[in-house]
């Protein structure tokens, strides 16, 4: 399982949640616009945050983060 | 499996619920709006509480909370 | 597999039933208007029972209960 | 595997048989109008007999149990 | 693997049929018009056998018995 | 993996034949007009054969034994 | 994996191939007009021959055996 | 994984190529006219020749063969 | 996985290339107007190449070899 | 699972992101106009970033880094 | 998995990228007009790089290289 992240204006962030017991951000990725990432759910990630204008792409269909 | 939680409002709260005999909430997390979490079903999450408004996509649809 | 519960109207009570030999409620829990609860099947949840006004959203379709 | 039981009248009769060489009830769990039950199949539960009127929504289709 | 029977008349009769080298009826559930059995093939169940007009769901579809 | 069979004569016979480096038949079930038997594939039973007026529905489609 | 064959003409022949290194015909079964065979691949048959006018059905649709 | 060869004319011939660093035919079975074999992918045949005027089903769809 | 060659004129040529750190040609395979070949990936085949005119089916749908 | 990534203009780089606890580039590869690059996630790699004009096939459609 | 290259003009290039914590190409394989190659990913291989004109097959539909 993946979810694809195209920042839709600069400095969006994404944000991966440990898995665990314990939830804390481990790593924030920064993208600015049009840059693209493709991240899997794994061993040390269960949970991601995205913050900042993006389009995602996910199984259930696109949502767009930071506007309406 | 995982669901996809966009905050349609400030202070939206998703709260994960610890799988085993006991049910109690071990992390809630805020999300303002715009802000989008992929929240996965893990070891130690075996349900979830979302509140306040939000677009949940789910593999049975969409489905809004916080409102009608 | 899990059911997404919303809730149509205030105090609406999802119960988990027992895995096992013997049946009870390890578990209820108590969603007002607008709040969702997405629930999974577990080591310990076999049957859950929804009572109040809740619009559920399973594998098979959506099911309103406490209402025609 | 599991199925969706609503009751559309009070009194509605789940009963769970038991799994293994024997068959009997080892659980009944009434329902009242509007309320719905979300049941699997387990180790103890092999097959489920149904009273009074209900909605069943199973993998094949919905039956309705007691009318025509 | 389950089907779903249906009585559309009094004493319809589901018959399990052992598994293993020798075929007995393990065990014979009566039910009456409206009622509904959902069973599984199982460790001790390979065959059924279902007398009497009942509306049976299958993965095939549905067939009806004791009738044209 | 399972067949269903509905009798639309009397006297229809469903026959199993065993699995392994012999092939004979271990058992046979008579089934009259209406009657419905649903067999699945066998540690015992790799093949069937189905003589007499039947409906036979498998995962390719319905065919009938016992006419054109 | 099975396959269903029904003999469109009396005397129609199912062979089964053996597995392994060689290949031989470990068994013939004959079926007259009207029966029907539904046998599966096994670990004694990875291949089958059909000779005489019958109705085959296959993952990949149906075909008929004996004929144009 | 089987596929369904049917001979459209005499002498069509099926040959199984080795599985393994060597590659070559173990075994050819030849098939006249309307006979039909289905043969499946082994421990021993990781590949098949055919040829000869046949018709030949398989996932991706009917070819034939000894014809444009 | 299997792919299916039929070769569209003589001397199509069908390569096997060897799975592993090396990449080399283990077999070839040569077949004339009409024959057809369906090859599958195995432990000692992890890539193919074709030469030759020949039409190539494989799960992403058909491509021609030695033309346009 | 793999993503295809096509560069539509030169100076395309996908980049590699290590799998474990830490998050860094473990590798990045440059292709230009044209070129094609075609990328499993591993035990390696749990996620891609992808700068510059490309054109990304993924598993929920196709996304364009480095354009609107 | 595989995906299927088919060169649309001489000197097509097909490179395998190493899996592991190292990237580099371990084969480089040339196709000429027309030839088709249809590669898997491996233990060996994780990644592949086209170069030239060629017709790319993929589980996300066809894509072109060496081209607009
Ligand atoms: N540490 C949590 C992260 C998480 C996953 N899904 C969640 C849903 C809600 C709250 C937290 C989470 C876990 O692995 O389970
Ligand atoms: N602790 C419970 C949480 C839970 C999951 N699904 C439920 C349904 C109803 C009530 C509680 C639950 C469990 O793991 O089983
Ligand atoms: N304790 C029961 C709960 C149950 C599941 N499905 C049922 C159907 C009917 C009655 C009870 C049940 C069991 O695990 O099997
Ligand atoms: N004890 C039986 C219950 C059962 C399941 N399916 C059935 C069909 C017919 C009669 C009984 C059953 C068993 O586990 O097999
Ligand atoms: N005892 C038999 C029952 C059976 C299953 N499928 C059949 C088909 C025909 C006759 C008997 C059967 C077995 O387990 O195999
Ligand atoms: N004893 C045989 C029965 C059989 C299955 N499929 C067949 C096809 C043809 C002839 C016999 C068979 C076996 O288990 O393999
Ligand atoms: N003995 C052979 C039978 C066989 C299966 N598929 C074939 C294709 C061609 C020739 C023979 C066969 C085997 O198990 O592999
Ligand atoms: N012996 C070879 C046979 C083979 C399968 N697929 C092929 C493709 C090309 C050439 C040979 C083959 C193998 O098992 O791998
Ligand atoms: N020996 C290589 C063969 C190969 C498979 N896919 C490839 C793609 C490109 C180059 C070579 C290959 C391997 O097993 O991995
Ligand atoms: N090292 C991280 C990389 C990663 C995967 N998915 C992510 C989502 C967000 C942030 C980082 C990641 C991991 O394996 O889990
Ligand atoms: N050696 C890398 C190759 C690779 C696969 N996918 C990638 C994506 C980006 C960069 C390199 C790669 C690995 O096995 O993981």
């Amino acid at each position: 399982d993946y979810v694809v992240i195209k920042a839709m204006s600069d400095g969006v962030m994404i944000s991966g949640m440990t898995r665990g017991k314990e939830t804390k951000f481990h790593h924030s990725e920064r993208i600015d616009a049009g840059e693209v990432v493709i991240a899997q759910f794994t061993d040390n990630t269960s949970a991601m945050k995205v913050r900042g204008k993006a389009k995602i792409l996910t199984k259930y269909g696109t949502v767009y983060s930071g506007m309406a």
